[in-house]
């Protein structure tokens, strides 16, 4: 988290604001409903209060405007800048405005206007942009459900204001993980069309061959039906589809987009109704199997007759002496099987039937 | 030079963006120190986002720069 120079905040906790004008995508009830869940999130975690005016100068003015809009900051029309806040101070410290040519809306459909509206009081109270890609103090927009704030932004805020006297529950979401931690573990891997992807808490790694540096992304930014923890994954590249496991249910991705008709149930690989979660899965394109491991079995569906193979669920153990009984990913690259288990990978041939090498974890990174 | 219009529609992008949320300082662009600041500025960003600190535009850097986003600059006065 960052705070703006010279920390600038404001000296009393008892702020007010008031909403100048609404925009006509919402009605204006929207507009209000969005902007107080906004200020209650910051209130939830500070001793800060807002009291709404709806008449004269409060510290926190709140309006819509298209381009150049009073500040000489103007904003470009559709996309791109979204909003922007001016840091406390009188006049037009603490204002927030938003670009008007952009749709809000109260979904996942456009420009969530709560998410927008809940980081720019963010900086109306002294916040800067994070660098934590799921701290709401990110520069960019993602959009994202359930309680916003992160540890991140409670620690930045905090600094400021102090905790809030009387907390109510919350739950901040984790930091976002690291991907060269020693102890990292993680929760799902599969290819995509040459990408290879890494799934971790409420995050994803994109690694691309071409870029050195992998791409860490919020899950629900790029997928917003998709829940905030996959548990398994696999590539089928025979058709162009990433099956995604999380729960009793499954979607099939053809790129970066759902296949319509998903989710379905992981049932309907024939898995019996008791398994109701998938820890790895993994296609092995020289045998057309796909292996599903849950807790200490693991299963083998042929992708082909589109049916599981009998004489299933067998011992992880026994099949693959060495990786321990249960695994948290899998994925099958350059003729090798690579199981994770918490912060280790075991590199195993499926021709000698053994485990090869054990790296670290993140070393899928090359850390 | 000349860049073909596409790269120069990424450079002015570029440009400002930087210039926006980076503090990049306004100048001709095309004297040595112009070329230096932008390098050091493109790293700025870089660093930032957590992207591979090249100092030069790659792809993974203009996909970053073209996201919506808030019109606060991330670094700087």
């Amino acid at each position: 988290y960052t705070h703006f120079p010279r920390k600038l905040k404001w000296n009393t906790n008892k702020l007010t604001f008031r909403i100048l004008d609404y925009t006509p995508d919402l009605q204006k009830s929207d507009v209000d409903k969005a902007v107080r869940k906004a200020l209650n999130l910051w209130a939830a975690v500070t001793p800060l209060t807002f009291k709404k005016l709806h008449t004269g100068t409060a510290d926190i003015m709140i309006s819509f405007g298209s381009g150049e809009h009073g500040d000489y900051n103007p904003f470009d029309g559709p996309n791109s800048l979204l909003a922007h806040a001016y840091p406390p101070g009188q006049g037009i410290g603490g204002d927030v405005h938003f670009d008007e040519d952009e749709n809000w809306t109260k979904d996942s459909t456009a420009y969530n206007l709560f998410i927008v509206a809940a980081h720019e009081l963010g900086h109306a109270l002294g916040m800067g942009h994070s660098t934590d890609a799921g701290a709401l103090m990110y520069p960019t927009y993602s959009y994202r459900t359930g309680f916003l704030l992160s540890v991140d932004d409670v620690k930045g805020i905090q600094e400021l204001y102090g905790p809030n006297p009387n907390p109510t529950e919350v739950t901040p979401s984790p930091e976002a993980p690291k991907q060269c931690d020693r102890m990292l573990s993680i929760d799902a891997v599969t290819g995509l069309r040459g990408e290879t992807m890494v799934f971790k808490d409420r995050f994803y790694w994109r690694l691309h061959p071409q870029m050195p540096e992998p791409d860490q992304i919020l899950i629900k930014s790029t997928w917003p039906s998709l829940r905030n923890k996959v548990d398994a994954a696999y590539e089928n590249p025979e058709k162009d589809q990433v099956i995604i496991f999380s729960g009793i249910r499954m979607w099939a991705l053809n790129g970066y987009d759902i296949v319509e008709g998903y989710p379905k149930y992981i049932h309907k690989f024939g898995l019996p109704k008791k398994i109701r979660k998938v820890d790895a899965a993994v296609h092995i394109s020289d045998t057309g199997k796909t292996l599903l491991f849950t807790d200490e079995e693991y299963w083998s569906y042929d992708e082909a007759t589109g049916r599981m193979d009998s004489g299933y669920p067998r011992s992880i153990e026994k099949d693959f002496p060495g990786i321990g009984d249960k695994i948290d990913a899998a994925v099958y690259q350059y003729g090798f099987l690579y199981f994770f288990r918490d912060n280790l990978r075991y590199e195993y041939s499926y021709t000698h039937r053994k485990v090869w090498r054990i790296l670290p974890t993140n070393s899928i990174f090359n850390c | 030079l000349p860049l073909p219009a596409d790269d120069t529609d990424t450079w002015l992008l570029a440009e400002k963006y930087l210039r926006r949320f980076y503090g990049l300082p306004v100048g001709l662009q095309g004297s040595q120190k112009a070329a230096g600041d932008f390098q050091k500025t493109i790293k700025q960003m870089q660093r930032f986002f957590k992207l591979k600190v090249t100092g030069s535009l790659n792809e993974e850097t203009v996909e970053v720069m073209k996201q919506a986003r808030c019109g606060v600059p991330d670094v700087g006065e």
